[in-house]
């Protein structure tokens, strides 16, 4: 079978679906600063599995004001600079009048993830610290 | 209430493979 490291090469979703690949993959990221992007990533396919229910009506509320406040408030910050503004001022609105959505922060998440897919991961794969892994 | 960056973290391990 094909060692866990080759698949990795493969896409960026093989990379993200196996645990070693995540980790690694976010040791590179941290180094060169941009760890958020990943860590958003993440958030925004946690939040979309959330189901809404009567239950959890507040939790998600919450957690999405959390992501808004983390990652897109700050126009300096990492992730927020590579999301588009139109996307941007979709998320604040949702938020603002709390029209809480499993898919509010999918746009945002697709352009992050090709930011990822045409830079770091490519990057990455040349960086030493996958290179020595390997 | 937990704190955001409590949330956020969970929300983010759950979004994240399980180790085989």
């Amino acid at each position: 079978p094909t060692p866990p490291y080759l698949r990795w090469a493969e896409s960026l979703h093989s990379l993200l679906d196996d645990q070693d690949g995540i980790n690694l993959f976010r040791t590179f990221l941290k180094q060169e600063g941009c760890a958020d992007l990943l860590d958003f990533w993440f958030a925004c396919s946690g939040f979309r599995k959330l189901e809404p229910s009567d239950a959890n009506e507040e939790k998600r509320l919450k957690l999405a004001k959390a992501i808004y406040k983390k990652y897109i408030l700050d126009n300096n910050g990492i992730v927020s600079r590579q999301i588009k503004p139109a996307t941007k001022s979709f998320i604040k609105d949702c938020v603002m009048k709390q029209l809480i959505d499993p898919a509010m922060f999918d746009q945002a998440q697709t352009e992050i993830q090709s930011m990822i897919e045409e830079n770091t991961y490519p990057l990455f794969l040349k960086s030493d610290i996958y290179l020595e892994y390997t | 209430y937990k704190s955001d960056d409590d949330l956020l973290l969970k929300c983010i391990g759950s979004a994240m493979p399980k180790r085989r």
